[in-house]
């Protein structure tokens, strides 16, 4: 059985080391949580603030 | 190596820099620090560059239809089989990268043939290849002695062979010679303007039109309005340390390290070869056991194997599939059944056997999956799961599971098995902005569906539109990134979330149960991913917009649930469902 997952344009930077590995036509060895990628939308774009540069007060 | 002269004396030494008197030029070109001074060649063991190696006739003790295999590095290598005859001859040739720190000895087996048994190893010897190239020899070739792979003091026979280096400048000159043949469409022996044009862009190199104009205005030296083959071979050597022109091979499309003068024209030499035809020995092996088997040398046959880079295409060429283990960094192999493998590659990469699925195999397929989800489910399947566990010992981690091993009453239930909690950390918690693995699974990740199309799925037909069906319409995924994770049958079979977000819809595509195993998505005339029983959800997330999750049936586990309903609010790491046994 396989899933996969499809990402709207631009979205998404998948980590480099994954590619790398596709692009040899090798798979990856992989578990549920690791790190696939991030989201290349700015804050400003998803109104989501920045939690990390958050302060307390 | 075997019969070698200890070619690290000083004569020796001098002997190899007076050959590669030719290379010091480049050399020093190439591997110039960014202070400006040259790194000077200071031993043979600094050398690197294509060394040819043949294989040229050998001389054994009894008769027999023979073969030769040549190990070097991570690559094996073999001739074809030889005349029943006690002095076999291959005259076989073979391009060999020589690294800096690289490997250098070769080992060369012999192996006598054998049509319906294994072939047996008669001798081997091993070559270190600097040796033999800074050897003070009038001749060209040597002769070495073959060993007895049980006892080593043992001389069973003798290889001739020959080693040279290829000189670089006659590396560039014939590269450039063949890019030439290759985009001299008018075949007058110079390329036109349009025809430079299209070579530009077959490297890769987006240059605008008038950069394009202004190269080939420097490269058209004696300005007759076309590029001979010598301004071409003087443009490449020129232009390729200011500006590199050669960004990716046009042969399988890999990117290549611009600053490694020397790799981008070793890579193109070989590729090119490989296409071509050129080499006379057939490679893409692992080791020397498989390039010696009989039926692996008629499969590899069928497949497309290359032997530049490890990893390119085993997927679909070896029977024991090997993957990066992310975690520990390294190769490891995935074991199948090599009678499943010479079926499926039936089924699967021929026409013939796909013609057989057209006629009922389908239907056999489907029929297979619910017998088998009916037994999975029986409480009798229960006493399988110790089998399936030896099995698969050491790829089973059963501190990890939730319950113990007598929780289970049925296959079915270990199979979709639950784990501790914690067992699988979801990297970033806390940030929504970074998507993870959604299984536990051997992953495929491609910017877009081309490169998808180009290193891994290979059905003619396949494309983001069919692979989500009728109802959801594709125009929003167009160019977007697409992951596969592909699970094996020991994997933990319960898929998560990848992101956080609202699910926005399922929908369920029924369809065939073909194996998803790459050797049927590295098929050309299957399309299991557009064709297999899938659901296709939509999430809704503010990182990255709507997400496509398509959950894939194969053979035999062709039953998908999930654990969580339509509107429902979903983070990422969640489980999202399963795969099990049934139609």
């Amino acid at each position: 059985s396989t899933v996969i997952c499809v990402f709207e344009k631009d979205v998404i930077d998948l980590d480099k080391d994954l590619l790398e590995n596709s692009s040899r036509s090798l798979e990856t060895l992989v578990s549920v949580g690791m790190k696939l990628g991030v989201s290349t939308r700015k804050q400003a774009e998803t109104g989501m603030p920045n939690l990390e540069k958050m302060v307390l007060e | 190596g075997d019969g070698g002269d200890g070619g690290g004396s000083s004569g020796g030494k001098s002997r190899l820099r007076q050959r590669l008197s030719l290379h010091h030029r480049f050399h020093r070109r190439r591997s110039r620090p960014d202070n400006g001074a040259a790194a000077l060649l200071k031993s043979a063991d600094d050398f690197a560059g294509i060394a040819l190696l043949t294989l040229r006739s050998a001389e054994m003790g009894f008769k027999d239809r023979w073969l030769a295999c040549v190990s070097f590095g991570e690559q094996t290598f073999r001739t074809a089989i030889s005349d029943h005859t006690d002095k076999p001859a291959w005259n076989a040739e073979k391009k060999l990268l020589l690294e800096r720190n690289g490997p250098r000895i070769a080992r060369i087996s012999v192996y006598e043939t054998n049509r319906i048994s294994k072939n047996n190893l008669i001798g081997y010897c091993e070559l270190d290849l600097l040796e033999v190239l800074a050897k003070d020899s009038e001749s060209e070739s040597e002769i070495l002695n073959l060993l007895d792979p049980s006892k080593s003091d043992v001389v069973v026979g003798t290889i001739m062979v020959s080693c040279s280096v290829e000189d670089p400048m006659e590396t560039e000159k014939s590269f450039a010679r063949r890019i030439l043949s290759i985009m001299d469409y008018n075949e007058d022996g110079k390329l036109s303007f349009s025809e430079f044009s299209d070579m530009m862009n077959a490297f890769g190199n987006q240059l605008a039109a008038n950069k394009k104009e202004e190269l080939f205005k420097a490269a058209d030296i004696n300005g007759d309005g076309a590029v001979s083959m010598d301004e071409l071979a003087g443009l490449l050597a020129i232009q390729q340390e200011k500006e590199p022109l050669i960004n990716c091979c046009p042969v399988c499309g890999e990117v290549l390290h611009v600053s490694d003068k020397l790799n981008t024209v070793v890579h193109l030499t070989l590729c090119f070869d490989e296409g071509s035809g050129n080499q006379i020995m057939t490679g893409g092996f692992l080791t020397d056991k498989q390039a010696s088997s009989g039926w692996m040398f008629k499969l590899s046959e069928w497949a497309h194997v290359s032997s530049y880079d490890i990893g390119l295409n085993y997927g679909s060429s070896a029977s024991n599939i090997l993957v990066f283990d992310r975690r520990t960094k390294r190769l490891v192999e995935e074991i199948i059944d090599g009678k499943i493998v010479l079926s499926m590659r039936a089924i699967y990469q021929s026409k013939f056997g796909l013609g057989l699925i057209d006629t009922g195999a389908k239907e056999i397929l489907q029929s297979i999956s619910e017998k088998q989800g009916k037994k999975m489910n029986s409480v009798e399947s229960a006493e399988d799961i110790p089998k399936f566990l030896d099995f698969f010992k050491d790829q089973i981690n059963m501190a990890e599971v939730k319950y113990p091993l007598e929780h289970f009453k049925t296959f079915n239930e270990f199979f979709i098995r639950e784990l501790k909690p914690g067992a699988r950390p979801i990297a970033a918690m806390e940030h929504d902005n970074v998507a993870v693995c959604a299984a536990d699974s051997r992953l495929m990740a491609f910017n877009n569906v081309e490169d998808s199309t180009r290193f891994w799925i290979k059905g003619k037909k396949f494309s983001i539109q069919g692979l989500l069906g009728n109802e959801i319409s594709s125009s929003s995924f167009e160019g977007g990134a697409l992951v596969i994770f592909r699970l094996a049958p020991q994997d933990y079979h319960r898929f998560h979330l990848p992101v956080t977000g609202i699910i926005e819809q399922f929908v369920n595509i029924p369809g065939c149960l073909f194996t998803v195993n790459p050797i049927a998505v590295n098929s050309k005339y299957c399309n299991v991913f557009a064709e297999n029983k899938r659901v296709v959800s939509i999430i809704s997330t503010e990182h990255f917009g709507k997400v496509a999750f398509i959950a894939i049936g194969a053979t035999m586990v062709g039953s998908i649930t999930f654990v969580k309903q339509e509107g429902e609010r979903v983070k990422k790491g969640d489980e999202f469902g399963y795969f099990s046994f049934g139609g």
